[in-house]
């Protein structure tokens, strides 16, 4: 009972995509 | 966070496991609400589990290995091969490259260390003991009492009976860094998920669907309705389009991802999944030398013993100090044989278990433990060709001299007995037919001598009526 692939379009995420966080 | 803590001990909070209570049921309890937040309807699952060492886990995407080849699966894809009554995403992933992020250990397996980042953490140590909170790297691969299931989330949403989301974001994002995508991800409605524990010690999993912006709760609510249920201390875990509950390998939520007909709804491939199932053994396979029932190993040995059937034990003698406990009993050393290696080898007989025979010239008995036939032994040692008797037939022998012996010794004193018997009954005889009936006149001077002439004329004169 395969219910297809998803597209990944709701995204939560706590930090933002772009920045990669510099290391402290 | 961008923090990275390598050592020390950070703010966190264990629970020491509840005192076992054997025959308790460790059935997970599932409970579906659909409750009101700030006058939305949402609908979701509390599942409540009982001694979770046993009966809980934190599963790679795909099975073991899935974090290291990256893997992204559906939760139910990963929760039907390892058997999960219950099963929820777990912790959060690099959507690009479905890199597993945080600590991540499954099944006593260390599968991936953030190298101290802070972020929330949930895990269970080997004794039973459930912590939450932040940890440092060298708490993670602690050895001493080493988690054996270890996920990361982002947001301690409740520590100690007490919201403790302000404290996180004051751990869990750089000042630095603009915080308004931190703060909208702690305070936009979506669907949810936590993971946490309540004051009996049982493991708590939590799930509400939502969808970003549109349905669902925020962490302040998420947190609120947890306390309610009495929970002590929770983290967040993945939401939004990852938020999946699956149960019976079955899924029963409803994702807010849009499938590629968006028209529907389809549930997203994750990373780690956190998996409840029946009570497992520790260590599931019960150190391979028993059988899991229900949780409680079986030990398929008589000498396999202890929860994990991993200790071996022959009985109080313990081989008597001549063997070594196997699982199949004691295995005597050389010279040793017997139950409990306690008895000597046999004459003739040498080795582990007393298994060989001598191998000695004459058929001569050798060492019990070396078998070394000592030229001491062999001079004794007869001659089988001469047909003399072997120490057996030796002994053979004597024994039934003695026994001719004996006999002819017992004859001979039959006969004398019966000799001697014969010779008094003889006597007596002879004797009383002297007293009584028929007997023998003897004149006195038999007896007392010569008596005077005159004497014996005048004795006779007178009363002498008896005459022989």
């Amino acid at each position: 009972l395969g219910s297809g692939v998803s597209r990944d379009d709701d995204l939560l995420l706590p930090y933002p995509l772009a920045r990669t966080r510099p290391s402290r | 966070d961008c923090a990275r803590v390598r050592a020390g001990s950070r703010e966190q909070e264990s629970w020491p496991p509840p005192p076992a209570t054997p025959g308790a049921s460790h059935r997970a309890a599932v409970r579906t609400f659909v409750s009101h937040f700030g006058g939305r309807a949402v609908a979701g699952h509390l599942t409540r589990v009982a001694a979770p060492l046993r009966t809980f886990s934190v599963l790679e995407p795909g099975g073991p290995g899935g974090c290291a080849q990256k893997r992204r699966a559906t939760v139910e894809d990963t929760a039907v091969p390892a058997g999960c009554l219950i099963a929820q995403n777990g912790g959060f992933f690099r959507m690009g490259t479905g890199e597993c992020l945080g600590n991540v250990v499954s099944d006593g397996r260390l599968v991936s260390s953030s190298g101290g980042l802070q972020n929330a953490q949930f895990g269970i140590r080997r004794d039973g003991t459930l912590v939450t909170g932040y940890l440092s790297e060298e708490e993670v691969l602690d050895t001493v009492n080493p988690f054996v299931q270890l996920l990361s989330g982002v947001v301690w949403l409740i520590r100690n009976g007490s919201v403790y989301i302000n404290e996180s974001q004051a751990t869990e994002c750089d000042e630095t860094q603009e915080t308004g995508s931190f703060s909208k991800f702690v305070n936009v409605i979506s669907a949810r998920t936590a993971v946490g524990h309540d004051r009996k010690g049982q493991l708590v999993l939590f799930h509400a669907d939502g969808q970003t912006e549109q349905r669902g709760i925020n962490l302040w609510e998420m947190a609120e309705f947890l306390l309610r249920q009495d929970v002590v201390n929770a983290i967040n875990l993945d939401g939004g389009g990852s938020a999946t509950f699956v149960r019976n390998g079955t899924l029963a939520n409803y994702p807010s991802d849009h499938c590629q007909d968006n028209m529907w709804r389809c549930p997203r491939r994750v990373s780690t999944v956190v998996c409840v199932h029946e009570p497992r053994c520790q260590p599931p396979n019960c150190s391979g030398h028993g059988t899991c029932v229900d949780g409680h190993c079986e030990c398929t040995s008589r000498f396999w013993r202890g929860a994990a059937c991993s200790e071996l034990d022959c009985g109080p003698s313990n081989c008597s100090q001549h063997g070594l406990c196997t699982e199949t009993g004691c295995r005597c050393d050389a010279g040793w044989t017997g139950s409990n290696c306690s008895e000597e080898c046999p004459l003739g007989w040498y080795g582990p278990g007393c298994q060989r025979p001598c191998q000695c010239e004459h058929q001569c008995p050798c060492d019990p433990q070396t078998g070394n036939c000592s030229i001491s032994q062999v001079k004794q040692c007869l001659r089988p060709t001469e047909a003399t008797p072997r120490a057996g037939e030796l002994a053979f022998f004597t024994r039934t001299t003695w026994l001719a012996l004996t006999l002819i010794l017992v004859f001979l004193l039959l006969i004398s007995t019966v000799v001697n018997v014969t010779l008094i009954l003889g006597s007596k005889a002879e004797r009383n037919r002297h007293l009584s009936g028929d007997y023998v006149y003897h004149p006195l001077q038999d007896m007392n001598g010569e008596l005077l002439a005159a004497e014996k004329e005048q004795t006779e004169d007178t009363c002498n009526p008896f005459r022989d």
